[in-house]
C-alpha cells in the first residue's frame, strides 16, 4: 500500500499519474 | 478589488481545493475504527499518505506549478507537504467540519503514541487558525503559498517559484480586505502563521522519530 512508501516516492507517484476526472 | 485574471486565478485554486480532499471512506474509517494505540498511529499514517496524494492533485493545478522545473517541483512537495498537512487539518478544528470528527480525531491524535510536547504547539496552532475565522479562499490561497515557497531546500530556480507565490500574495492580500474589512491586520496575522508552520514543520522530524521508537 502507498502507505509505506517514502514521502518522495509517493510524490513522484501522484505527480506521475493523470489527474483523474 | 481582484482585477480579471486576479479573479481567475481565485477561483482556478478555490475550485481545485474544494474538489480534492481526503476521501470519504476515509473519514468513516476515522470514526468507526476502534480505539487504541495501534489503530490510532496506522490511520494517521494512512490519513498522512493520503493527504500528500491529495496535495499533490491540488497542487497540479496551481497555475503555472506544471510549468516549473520538474525537480524543483517535487522538491517544493517534499518540503511543504508537512506544513499543507498541518494547514488543512487545521481546517477540521474549525468549524469545516460536521459534528463529532473533530472531538473524535483530536481523541485519536491525544491517544496514538504522539508524545505530549507535539500535541501541546500542534493543538496550539489549531486554535490560532480557528480564531482568525478564515474563509476557505483563504486556506487555499495560503495553501498554495505555502506549496510556492522558493526558499525550500533544493529549489534550483528559485526566482520562478517567487513569481508565482507573489502573484498569490496579492490576490490573499486583496481577499483579506474584501472578506475583513474591519481587520487591517488580518494578512499580516495569516503571514505569521506561516512562520508557525514552519516551527510545527521542524517539530514533526523530532515526533516522528519519538513516534517510532514508542
Amino acid at each position: 500500500p502507498a502507505s509505506n512508501l517514502g514521502l518522495e516516492d509517493i510524490i513522484r507517484k501522484a505527480l506521475m499519474g493523470t489527474v483523474e476526472e | 478589488e481582484l482585477n480579471q485574471d486576479q479573479q481567475a486565478l481565485l477561483s482556478y485554486i478555490l475550485d481545485a481545493y474544494n474538489k480534492h480532499r481526503i476521501p470519504p471512506d476515509m473519514a468513516k474509517k476515522l470514526l468507526q475504527e476502534q480505539f487504541s494505540t495501534e489503530e490510532n498511529f496506522l490511520l494517521l499514517t494512512e490519513m498522512a499518505t493520503s493527504h500528500v496524494q491529495v496535495l499533490v492533485e491540488f497542487t497540479k493545478n496551481i497555475p503555472g506549478f506544471q510549468s516549473l522545473d520538474h525537480e524543483d517541483q517535487i522538491a517544493l512537495l517534499k518540503g511543504s507537504a508537512v506544513e499543507a498537512m498541518f494547514l488543512r487539518s487545521a481546517q477540521a478544528f474549525t468549524r469545516k467540519m460536521p459534528h463529532g470528527h473533530t472531538e473524535v480525531l483530536e481523541e485519536r491524535i491525544r491517544k496514538s503514541g504522539i508524545s505530549e510536547e507535539f500535541i501541546v504547539p500542534m493543538f496550539n496552532f489549531y486554535k490560532s487558525i480557528g480564531e482568525l475565522q478564515m474563509m476557505q479562499e483563504e486556506h487555499a490561497l495560503l495553501t498554495a503559498i505555502t506549496i510556492l515557497s522558493p526558499d525550500r531546500p533544493y529549489i534550483r530556480d528559485q526566482q520562478a517559484v517567487e513569481l508565482l507565490q507573489e502573484a498569490m500574495l496579492e490576490v490573499l492580500r486583496k481577499v483579506c480586505k474584501l472578506k475583513h474589512p474591519q481587520e487591517p491586520q488580518h494578512f499580516a496575522r495569516l503571514l505569521g502563521r506561516l512562520t508557525e508552520l514552519r516551527t510545527l514543520h521542524h517539530h514533526h522530524a523530532e515526533m516522528l522519530e519519538s513516534w517510532r521508537m514508542s
